[in-house]
């Protein structure tokens, strides 16, 4: 999965 | 950030403030779960691992800080402030953390989207926080004469999961390659759990009665 976006919920 | 991502955000930030009013206020956490909070402090320890190491934005951060730093305050004064410990009740507070821990942890290790340290514990966190409320929903029920400050803080917590779900919907819709099948099914768990409290929160509003579960 090279497409990762950063985890921006909380 | 959506507008039901932003109004969650602030639902769970109230439902903490209306907890700590009540704390602070009144000097007593009668009808509170040392369990549950216990539970989420153990989540956002878990989750925030990548509080320093993953920038977001300065909201995210801030949001992070203030949900560890309330946690872990509401456990301290429940525990050890010569008050308000004095409310807790502890002999009706009688659900096993190891029983909700520990099934998270092996299922976290199971189901993951990838086997690293950090991972494990975010996806261990969404499993725990959807139970984490289990406690509390158990004290509810075996509490006599629940005051109204818990009674809120528990509908404002169940809300901002609710809440989430319409901003995973809007965003499913909205971005591309946004799919999280792991948040999504712990965050409907969640909510589910709170469907009996729901359905009395709102039986008890329209009736305008003091809220009781049955048991």
């Amino acid at each position: 999965n090279p497409t990762r976006k950063p985890k921006d919920e909380l | 950030m959506n507008i039901l991502r932003l109004a969650g955000d602030m639902t769970h930030l109230i439902s903490v403030i209306v907890l700590l009013l009540k704390i602070h206020s009144i000097k007593s956490c009668a009808g509170i779960s040392l369990k549950t909070q216990e539970l989420y402090a153990l989540v956002f320890v878990s989750r925030y691992l990548n509080i320093f190491t993953d920038f977001i934005s300065l909201y995210n951060t801030i949001m992070k800080l203030i949900f560890l730093g309330t946690s872990f305050s509401i456990v301290w004064y429940m525990r050890y402030h010569k008050i308000v410990r004095r409310s807790y009740d502890k002999d009706q507070d009688t659900f096993r953390h190891y029983f909700l821990v520990l099934p998270c942890l092996i299922l976290a290790l199971l189901i993951n989207e990838r086997f690293t340290f950090k991972e494990i514990m975010w996806t261990f966190s969404l499993y725990l926080e959807a139970v984490a409320i289990l406690p509390q929903l158990v004290l509810l029920q075996r509490t006599k004469n629940t005051d109204n400050l818990t009674v809120q803080y528990i509908f404002l917590l169940g809300a901002y999961r609710a809440l989430y779900i319409l901003n995973w919907i809007y965003r499913y819709f909205t971005e591309p390659d946004y799919l999280h099948w792991i948040t999504w099914i712990s965050g409907l768990v969640q909510t589910i759990l709170y469907g009996d409290f729901f359905y009395y929160y709102f039986l008890s509003w329209k009736n305008n009665v003091k809220l009781q579960l049955p048991a």
